[in-house]
């Protein structure tokens, strides 16, 4: 037996928009700790990890660690029909193929049950080894948004560069090339709009643009953006979901040949 | 040339 209830249910809703044009299907699991979800994209270059924590839930009931195989574009049609303000309730049964979404208006006056097909997923959970990151990036995440979006239209990979000076993207295109400078600035009153670096070493690494731009449909989850980077590992991209968990993405860098 | 590597060269299995 399984019955998550959610009073923000828009934060699944934005879940869900994040991450479905990256990972077309998926095991959300189900235990004591909450609600998650680990997968790669189809070319295994970029991997979401998601987590909801139980506490986060206005109820949370998991009797048995479940897994449910979903589609995750059909989840997302599914919950694009609860109304922003809708309470949002996961219910599940061991042995069942189904999954219901139940969506309550907050005046409690209208309530929808969506029964949605669950799938077998075949997917291989990856260990995602505890590391020091060579540099840690924190700053708006609507900035970090603008930024890929801009260099997207320039060329097809970005050059991540921390040193002291502060963060540096850096394009080249057929047309052209950019270079965007982001320098520490925690002088602001609002932290959320700080750019904070946190630099162990200076590093430097290059990514597709195009993964870079679908993380960022996580932007309306957090007001701000963590980006961890080391030569020896996947960036992570990190959006904090408030008082629930967190969505990384892990991306794979290009290296010279 | 730059070449994309995949999320297995780095996180094995669990």
């Amino acid at each position: 037996m399984l019955e998550l209830r959610l009073i923000q249910g828009s934060l699944l809703k934005k879940v869900l928009e994040a991450i479905k044009d990256l990972v077309t299907e998926a095991n959300f699991d189900c235990s004591a700790t909450g609600f998650s979800l680990q997968a790669m994209d189809s070319s295994h270059v970029a991997l979401v990890a998601l987590l909801l924590r139980s506490e986060g839930f206005d109820h949370y009931r998991c009797d048995r660690n479940l897994s449910m195989g979903i589609n995750l574009n059909n989840m997302s049609k599914m919950l694009r029909c609860a109304g922003p303000e809708d309470i949002i309730t996961i219910k599940g049964d061991d042995g069942t193929d189904t999954v219901t979404f139940m969506f309550e208006s907050q005046k409690q006056d209208k309530i929808s049950d969506f029964e949605m097909k669950l799938m077998d997923i075949d997917s291989e959970h990856l260990g995602i080894p505890d590391a020091e990151y060579q540099a840690i990036v924190r700053m708006p995440s609507a900035e970090f948004a603008r930024i890929c979006k801009d260099l997207g239209s320039i060329g097809d990979t970005v050059v991540i560069s921390v040193t002291k000076e502060g963060v540096k993207f850096f394009t080249r295109g057929d047309v052209g090339s950019a270079n965007i400078v982001c320098r520490q600035n925690t002088s602001v009153d609002k932290p959320e709009d700080s750019t904070v670096i946190e630099m162990n070493e200076p590093v430097s690494l290059t990514f597709a643009l195009r993964y870079m731009n679908s993380f960022t449909k996580a932007t309306t989850l957090s007001e701000v953006v963590t980006i961890s980077l080391s030569s020896e590992l996947p960036v992570v991209v990190e959006y904090k979901i408030a008082e629930m968990g967190y969505i990384r993405f892990y991306l794979a860098p290009k290296i010279e040949d | 040339k730059c070449m994309q590597r995949q999320i297995l060269d780095y996180f094995g299995r669990d």
